[in-house]
């Protein structure tokens, strides 16, 4: 897996207001998590406007009933990052589908008390560490994504 | 081969 360095990242993110804080973080995270990776790519808001942001995209171990599943996910870091809350999505691939509920919507979206209650002051830190950790221990109770039976078409999701 | 963990999921239980 190539190795991305901090140097790297803060070209890729010249545009991002806290640029050098994004990408320690971001450098700390994917040391400790080898399967998130820095992308650099389009994301359009719900308005239809488009801007190029980073985002951690690969999977998460996740625990559940004795076995251990890489839950595929993805961060966008929004360019007020670590100020802002970064906007979470799970990815399943075509074998999967959507389990919604609590936390995820039928587009995938993630919703986490730790998200809405985002705060990064002196006093109260939230970061994307602490963001995947929450995660990990969410989807282990319940998991966001399920494996699609052999015998249904794709494109549905599982009402909770 | 640069590709991280190969995504998974849990079995749909009904």
């Amino acid at each position: 897996m190539a190795v991305v360095n901090e140097g790297a990242l803060k070209k890729m993110l010249k545009q991002y207001k806290y640029r050098d804080l994004t990408a320690r973080e971001i450098t700390n995270v994917i040391s400790q998590y080898k399967d998130l990776k820095p992308v650099m790519d389009a994301y359009t808001f719900n308005d239809g406007s488009s801007r190029d942001l980073m985002s951690l995209t690969g999977t998460l171990p996740v625990s559940y009933r004795g076995n251990v599943y890489n839950i595929p996910v993805c961060l966008w870091l929004l360019d007020m990052y670590p100020y802002n809350p970064p906007i979470c999505f799970v990815k399943p691939t075509s074998a999967m589908m959507i389990k919604t509920g609590k936390h995820i919507d039928a587009n995938g979206k993630i919703y986490l008390p730790y998200l809405h209650e985002w705060k990064h002051t002196h006093q109260s830190q939230s970061d994307l560490y602490g963001l995947i950790q929450v995660m990990i221990v969410v989807f282990s109770e319940e998991p966001p994504v399920y494996s699609r039976p052999t015998t249904q078409p794709p494109y549905q999701t599982f009402q909770a | 081969l640069n590709g991280g963990a190969v995504p998974s999921a849990p079995p749909t239980y009904t």
